[in-house]
């Protein structure tokens, strides 16, 4: 494992922790997606299939681990939680699931490394993560006063996609035979997703003002 | 066996 990836993976790590901290801590969810963090749970579970049928090693199954049952236990405060549920911005979370879900899974039917149920939903994970992000950026669009601990969550999101990019471009030239179309294009088209965010969140950082986006 | 076959990324 390289640095790029290692860093990737922490900064992932440390966007579910922010995102938990400001549930579990502060009982608030404003201004988090809902249907964002759903899709993500979505993500895991069809991914992480593999749990059950390859050890690749103890770090991975781990981290594995941790993100699915962080991600459901996310999507579970938001919606049963007595006190958290209550902040969720459900008027302004509109974004549909299905828009998104659809169109990834008939991707995946076509677009796959081999036509199996389980590189069709791994295939389907990757597209789905790609665009997983979108509605929280809408969300965060309307949000009028999005508080430091959501800007920095998306931000951490943003910058573990990024670092992923360095990890396949480092792995591309140290290793021999590695080649992953799918999750390279899905990876950059995810992390252009971000580009706008990152604009508006650095200069925010620079000016030393609150971020917010333009609509 | 491929490289491409084996998933060790999250």
């Amino acid at each position: 494992m390289n640095i790029f990836r290692l860093a990737g993976d922490m900064t992932h790590l440390a966007s579910v922790l922010v995102l938990l901290l400001k549930i579990h801590t502060i009982k608030s969810c404003a201004g988090i997606s809902l249907k964002t963090q759903e899709l993500y749970a979505i993500t895991f579970a069809t991914r992480y299939l593999d749990l059950f049928t390859d050890y690749i090693s103890f770090y991975n199954t781990v981290m594995k681990i941790i993100f699915l049952g962080s991600s459901f236990s996310i999507v579970w405060y938001m919606r049963r939680h007595k006190v958290v549920r209550r902040s969720y911005d459900r008027d302004q979370d509109t974004f549909r699931h299905f828009f998104l879900i659809l169109p990834c899974l008939l991707l995946a039917t076509f677009i796959n490394e081999k036509l199996t149920a389980k590189e069709v939903l791994w295939a389907f994970s990757l597209y789905l993560e790609a665009v997983a992000i979108l509605p929280q950026l809408v969300l965060l669009q309307r949000t009028r006063n999005i508080d430091n601990l959501t800007g920095q969550y998306v931000f951490l999101l943003g910058a573990y996609r990024a670092l992923y990019i360095l990890n396949w471009i480092y792995r591309y030239f140290t290793e021999a035979r590695y080649v992953h179309w799918i999750t390279w294009i899905c990876g950059v088209v995810q992390t252009l997703l971000y580009a706008d965010f990152f604009y508006y969140y650095f200069q925010s950082w620079k000016k030393n003002v609150k971020l917010e986006l333009p609509a | 066996a491929n490289s491409a076959s084996i998933k060790d990324e999250l």
